[in-house]
Protein backbone atom coordinates (compact mmCIF):
# COMPACT_ATOMS: atom_id res chain seq x y z
CA UNK A 1 0.00 0.00 0.00
CA UNK A 2 3.19 2.10 -0.37
CA UNK A 3 3.05 5.14 -2.89
CA UNK A 4 5.53 6.67 -5.06
CA UNK A 5 6.32 9.52 -7.46
CA UNK A 6 9.15 10.47 -9.67
CA UNK A 7 9.18 13.57 -11.94
CA UNK A 8 11.23 15.27 -14.52
CA UNK A 9 12.11 19.08 -14.85
CA UNK A 10 13.80 20.44 -17.90
CA UNK A 11 15.21 23.99 -16.94
CA UNK A 12 17.95 25.32 -19.26
CA UNK A 13 21.59 24.81 -19.61
CA UNK A 14 22.56 21.37 -18.25
CA UNK A 15 26.26 21.71 -19.12
CA UNK A 16 28.45 21.20 -16.36
CA UNK A 17 30.68 23.53 -17.59
CA UNK A 18 28.09 26.18 -17.09
CA UNK A 19 26.73 25.00 -14.39
CA UNK A 20 26.82 27.13 -10.63
CA UNK A 21 26.37 25.77 -7.13
CA UNK A 22 23.73 28.68 -6.89
CA UNK A 23 21.66 27.70 -9.96
CA UNK A 24 22.10 23.85 -8.76
CA UNK A 25 20.54 24.73 -5.76
CA UNK A 26 17.42 26.63 -6.87
CA UNK A 27 17.23 23.86 -9.14
CA UNK A 28 16.98 21.50 -6.54
CA UNK A 29 14.55 23.37 -4.73
CA UNK A 30 11.96 23.64 -7.52
CA UNK A 31 11.91 20.19 -7.78
CA UNK A 32 12.09 19.24 -4.23
CA UNK A 33 8.87 22.09 -3.65
CA UNK A 34 7.26 19.89 -6.72
CA UNK A 35 8.13 16.66 -4.85
CA UNK A 36 6.14 17.75 -1.88
CA UNK A 37 3.17 18.96 -4.01
CA UNK A 38 2.78 15.58 -4.76
CA UNK A 39 3.77 13.65 -1.55
CA UNK A 40 1.50 15.70 0.58
CA UNK A 41 -2.07 14.47 -1.85
CA UNK A 42 -0.48 10.69 -1.45
CA UNK A 43 0.11 10.79 2.07
CA UNK A 44 -3.42 11.79 2.51
CA UNK A 45 -4.84 9.12 0.41
CA UNK A 46 -5.41 10.57 -2.48
CA UNK A 47 -4.88 9.76 -6.32
CA UNK A 48 -1.89 9.51 -8.16
CA UNK A 49 -3.66 11.66 -10.92
CA UNK A 50 -4.29 14.53 -8.55
CA UNK A 51 -0.36 14.02 -7.19
CA UNK A 52 0.63 14.64 -10.73
CA UNK A 53 -1.41 17.73 -11.82
CA UNK A 54 -0.13 19.02 -8.39
CA UNK A 55 3.58 18.52 -8.90
CA UNK A 56 3.61 19.33 -12.49
CA UNK A 57 1.92 22.65 -11.58
CA UNK A 58 4.66 23.59 -9.36
CA UNK A 59 7.00 23.11 -12.25
CA UNK A 60 4.64 25.30 -14.57
CA UNK A 61 5.15 27.95 -12.08
CA UNK A 62 8.53 28.58 -11.52
CA UNK A 63 10.04 29.94 -14.71
CA UNK A 64 13.43 27.86 -14.24
CA UNK A 65 11.43 25.23 -15.78
CA UNK A 66 10.57 24.86 -19.79
CA UNK A 67 6.58 24.63 -18.78
CA UNK A 68 4.10 27.12 -18.40
CA UNK A 69 5.93 30.54 -16.85
CA UNK A 70 9.20 29.49 -18.03
CA UNK A 71 7.87 27.84 -21.50
CA UNK A 72 10.97 28.47 -24.62
CA UNK A 73 10.08 30.78 -27.22
CA UNK A 74 9.54 29.37 -31.31
CA UNK A 75 11.07 30.97 -34.41
CA UNK A 76 8.40 33.86 -34.36
CA UNK A 77 9.20 34.79 -30.95
CA UNK A 78 5.98 33.17 -29.17
CA UNK A 79 5.54 30.75 -26.98
CA UNK A 80 2.75 27.56 -27.54
CA UNK A 81 2.46 25.46 -24.72
CA UNK A 82 1.75 21.61 -24.73
CA UNK A 83 0.53 19.67 -21.80
CA UNK A 84 -1.02 16.42 -21.63
CA UNK A 85 -2.18 13.30 -18.58
CA UNK A 86 -3.42 9.83 -18.19
CA UNK A 87 -5.21 8.01 -15.23
CA UNK A 88 -3.90 4.35 -15.68
CA UNK A 89 -7.02 3.39 -14.33
CA UNK A 90 -9.21 4.03 -17.19
CA UNK A 91 -6.94 4.84 -19.89
CA UNK A 92 -8.90 8.11 -19.67
CA UNK A 93 -6.52 11.30 -20.92
CA UNK A 94 -6.37 14.92 -22.03
CA UNK A 95 -3.88 16.93 -23.62
CA UNK A 96 -3.66 20.60 -25.17
CA UNK A 97 -1.38 21.68 -27.84
CA UNK A 98 -0.66 25.36 -29.64
CA UNK A 99 -1.60 26.59 -26.07
CA UNK A 100 -1.41 30.49 -25.25
CA UNK A 101 -2.25 32.42 -22.21
CA UNK A 102 -3.45 29.72 -19.23
CA UNK A 103 -0.96 29.47 -16.35
CA UNK A 104 -0.94 26.18 -15.82
CA UNK A 105 -1.62 23.81 -19.57
CA UNK A 106 -1.70 20.53 -17.42
CA UNK A 107 -5.29 22.15 -15.95
CA UNK A 108 -6.27 22.58 -19.26
CA UNK A 109 -5.47 19.58 -20.54
CA UNK A 110 -7.33 17.84 -17.37
CA UNK A 111 -10.71 19.67 -18.20
CA UNK A 112 -10.10 18.14 -21.51
CA UNK A 113 -10.56 14.83 -19.92
CA UNK A 114 -13.35 16.11 -17.81
CA UNK A 115 -15.47 18.51 -18.82
CA UNK A 116 -15.33 16.84 -22.98
CA UNK A 117 -15.66 14.06 -25.04
CA UNK A 118 -12.17 14.71 -26.60
CA UNK A 119 -8.92 13.68 -25.92
CA UNK A 120 -6.92 16.51 -27.34
CA UNK A 121 -7.64 20.21 -28.35
CA UNK A 122 -5.32 23.26 -29.80
CA UNK A 123 -4.82 26.62 -30.02
CA UNK A 124 -7.74 28.79 -29.15
CA UNK A 125 -10.47 25.76 -28.69
CA UNK A 126 -8.58 25.05 -25.57
CA UNK A 127 -8.55 28.49 -24.13
CA UNK A 128 -12.30 29.11 -24.98
CA UNK A 129 -12.10 25.50 -22.32
CA UNK A 130 -9.42 26.87 -20.23
CA UNK A 131 -11.90 30.67 -19.50
CA UNK A 132 -15.32 28.43 -19.48
CA UNK A 133 -13.31 26.33 -16.30
CA UNK A 134 -12.17 29.44 -14.69
CA UNK A 135 -8.31 28.67 -14.70
CA UNK A 136 -6.11 31.64 -14.23
CA UNK A 137 -4.52 33.04 -17.63
CA UNK A 138 -0.92 35.50 -17.43
CA UNK A 139 -0.26 38.00 -20.20
CA UNK A 140 3.26 38.27 -22.16
CA UNK A 141 4.96 39.71 -19.48
CA UNK A 142 3.63 36.98 -16.93
CA UNK A 143 5.21 34.45 -19.54
CA UNK A 144 8.47 36.42 -20.43
CA UNK A 145 12.14 35.47 -19.26
CA UNK A 146 15.06 37.25 -20.24
CA UNK A 147 17.09 33.65 -20.00
CA UNK A 148 14.52 32.08 -22.73
CA UNK A 149 14.69 35.33 -24.96
CA UNK A 150 18.13 35.25 -24.85
CA UNK A 151 18.53 31.07 -25.60
CA UNK A 152 15.69 31.91 -28.86
CA UNK A 153 18.25 34.73 -30.37
CA UNK A 154 21.44 32.44 -29.38
CA UNK A 155 19.48 30.08 -31.40
CA UNK A 156 18.65 31.95 -34.35
CA UNK A 157 22.45 32.95 -34.70
CA UNK A 158 23.81 29.42 -34.73
CA UNK A 159 21.02 27.99 -37.09
CA UNK A 160 21.35 30.97 -39.26
CA UNK A 161 25.19 30.34 -39.33
CA UNK A 162 24.63 26.72 -40.11
CA UNK A 163 26.63 26.07 -36.83
CA UNK A 164 25.37 23.01 -33.73
CA UNK A 165 27.30 23.30 -30.89
CA UNK A 166 25.17 20.32 -29.80
CA UNK A 167 24.31 22.04 -26.96
CA UNK A 168 21.06 19.94 -26.43
CA UNK A 169 19.62 21.44 -23.32
CA UNK A 170 19.51 25.09 -24.56
CA UNK A 171 17.14 23.89 -27.30
CA UNK A 172 14.97 22.03 -25.24
CA UNK A 173 15.17 24.54 -22.53
CA UNK B 1 9.57 19.68 -20.23
CA UNK B 2 8.48 18.45 -16.99
CA UNK B 3 6.32 15.77 -15.74
CA UNK B 4 5.83 13.48 -13.52
CA UNK B 5 4.39 9.68 -12.60
CA UNK B 6 2.92 8.23 -9.63
CA UNK B 7 1.28 5.75 -8.10
CA UNK B 8 -0.99 5.94 -5.22
CA UNK B 9 -1.56 4.16 -1.89
CA UNK B 10 -4.55 1.98 -3.84
CA UNK B 11 -2.31 0.96 -6.24
CA UNK B 12 -3.58 3.67 -9.39
CA UNK B 13 -0.90 4.68 -11.43
CA UNK B 14 -0.97 8.53 -13.53
CA UNK B 15 1.44 10.63 -15.23
CA UNK B 16 1.15 14.44 -16.34
CA UNK B 17 3.52 15.82 -18.47
CA UNK B 18 3.37 19.90 -19.67
CA UNK B 19 6.15 21.85 -22.17
CA UNK B 20 7.02 25.20 -24.14
CA UNK B 21 8.63 22.84 -26.52
CA UNK B 22 11.74 23.72 -28.13
CA UNK B 23 14.46 26.74 -28.64
CA UNK B 24 13.75 28.19 -31.90
CA UNK B 25 11.17 25.56 -32.80
CA UNK B 26 9.36 26.23 -35.83
CA UNK B 27 5.47 27.99 -35.11
CA UNK B 28 3.10 24.94 -34.91
CA UNK B 29 5.33 22.57 -34.37
CA UNK B 30 3.65 19.49 -32.27
CA UNK B 31 6.36 17.27 -30.09
CA UNK B 32 5.89 14.38 -28.44
CA UNK B 33 4.18 15.72 -25.22
CA UNK B 34 0.68 16.45 -26.04
CA UNK B 35 0.94 13.12 -27.91
CA UNK B 36 -0.49 9.70 -25.69
CA UNK B 37 2.01 6.97 -26.14
CA UNK B 38 4.62 9.01 -26.67
CA UNK B 39 5.66 11.47 -24.46
CA UNK B 40 2.75 10.46 -21.41
CA UNK B 41 1.24 7.59 -20.96
CA UNK B 42 -0.36 5.73 -18.29
CA UNK B 43 -2.01 1.66 -17.83
CA UNK B 44 -2.23 0.45 -13.83
CA UNK B 45 -1.40 -3.16 -15.47
CA UNK B 46 2.24 -1.82 -15.80
CA UNK B 47 3.57 1.46 -15.70
CA UNK B 48 2.99 5.52 -15.98
CA UNK B 49 5.79 7.41 -17.91
CA UNK B 50 6.83 11.24 -18.75
CA UNK B 51 9.06 12.19 -21.11
CA UNK B 52 11.71 15.00 -21.94
CA UNK B 53 13.93 15.37 -24.61
CA UNK B 54 14.03 15.64 -28.09
CA UNK B 55 10.01 15.40 -29.15
CA UNK B 56 10.56 13.87 -32.55
CA UNK B 57 12.37 10.82 -31.52
CA UNK B 58 9.89 10.10 -28.84
CA UNK B 59 7.33 10.38 -31.54
CA UNK B 60 9.05 7.87 -33.80
CA UNK B 61 9.44 5.52 -31.03
CA UNK B 62 6.29 5.97 -29.61
CA UNK B 63 8.72 5.95 -26.30
CA UNK B 64 5.84 5.74 -23.24
CA UNK B 65 3.69 3.01 -25.23
CA UNK B 66 6.93 0.49 -25.86
CA UNK B 67 7.94 0.51 -22.26
CA UNK B 68 4.54 -0.30 -21.54
CA UNK B 69 4.26 -3.06 -24.09
CA UNK B 70 7.46 -4.60 -23.37
CA UNK B 71 6.20 -5.31 -20.01
CA UNK B 72 3.12 -6.57 -20.97
CA UNK B 73 4.00 -8.64 -23.60
CA UNK B 74 7.97 -9.39 -22.82
CA UNK B 75 7.09 -9.58 -19.57
CA UNK B 76 10.15 -7.15 -18.56
CA UNK B 77 10.60 -5.02 -15.54
CA UNK B 78 10.30 -1.45 -15.53
CA UNK B 79 14.14 -0.85 -15.27
CA UNK B 80 14.81 -3.26 -17.80
CA UNK B 81 12.39 -1.63 -20.28
CA UNK B 82 12.80 1.97 -19.71
CA UNK B 83 16.28 1.49 -20.19
CA UNK B 84 15.69 -0.22 -23.63
CA UNK B 85 13.90 2.35 -24.82
CA UNK B 86 16.22 5.38 -23.61
CA UNK B 87 19.56 4.15 -23.97
CA UNK B 88 18.54 1.54 -26.96
CA UNK B 89 15.94 2.26 -29.40
CA UNK B 90 16.03 6.15 -28.58
CA UNK B 91 19.38 6.35 -28.87
CA UNK B 92 19.46 3.88 -32.10
CA UNK B 93 18.08 7.16 -34.36
CA UNK B 94 19.76 9.89 -32.62
CA UNK B 95 17.09 10.93 -30.10
CA UNK B 96 18.64 12.34 -26.89
CA UNK B 97 16.16 12.75 -23.65
CA UNK B 98 15.04 10.97 -21.11
CA UNK B 99 12.27 9.76 -19.08
CA UNK B 100 10.59 9.35 -15.64
CA UNK B 101 8.55 6.02 -15.03
CA UNK B 102 6.95 4.17 -12.18
CA UNK B 103 5.39 0.62 -11.60
CA UNK B 104 2.18 -1.27 -10.92
CA UNK B 105 4.75 -2.27 -8.40
CA UNK B 106 5.67 0.92 -6.90
CA UNK B 107 9.37 0.60 -8.32
CA UNK B 108 10.51 3.51 -10.52
CA UNK B 109 13.16 4.31 -13.35
CA UNK B 110 15.02 7.82 -14.14
CA UNK B 111 17.39 6.83 -17.39
CA UNK B 112 18.24 9.43 -19.70
CA UNK B 113 21.05 9.64 -22.35
CA UNK B 114 22.46 12.98 -22.33
CA UNK B 115 24.33 14.76 -20.13
CA UNK B 116 22.08 15.45 -17.07
CA UNK B 117 18.32 15.25 -16.82
CA UNK B 118 16.83 17.34 -13.92
CA UNK B 119 14.88 14.49 -12.08
CA UNK B 120 13.71 13.64 -8.90
CA UNK B 121 11.69 10.90 -6.35
CA UNK B 122 9.74 10.70 -3.22
CA UNK B 123 8.31 8.03 -1.29
CA UNK B 124 6.00 6.98 2.09
CA UNK B 125 9.30 8.24 4.46
CA UNK B 126 8.88 12.34 2.69
CA UNK B 127 12.56 12.54 1.90
CA UNK B 128 12.72 14.45 -1.45
CA UNK B 129 15.43 12.99 -3.46
CA UNK B 130 16.82 15.28 -6.24
CA UNK B 131 19.35 14.53 -9.24
CA UNK B 132 20.78 16.49 -12.02
CA UNK B 133 23.62 14.32 -13.38
CA UNK B 134 24.28 10.68 -13.24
Amino acid sequence: SSFTLALHGGAGTILRATMTEAREAEYRAGLARALHAGYAVLAAGGLALDAVTASVCVLEDEPLFNAGRGAVFNTAGTQEMEASLMDGRDWRAGAVTMLFGPKNPILVARAVMERTEHVCLSGDAAARLAEEAGLPFGDTDYFFTQARWDALAETLRLNAEGVDDGDESRKHG
Amino acid sequence: TVGAVARDAAGNLAAATSTGGRTAKLAGRIGDTPILGAGTFADNASCAVSCTGHGESFMRRVTAHELSARMRHRGEDLRTAADQVVMGDLAEIGGAGGLVAVGADGSFALPFNCEGMYRGHIGPDGMAWTGIYR
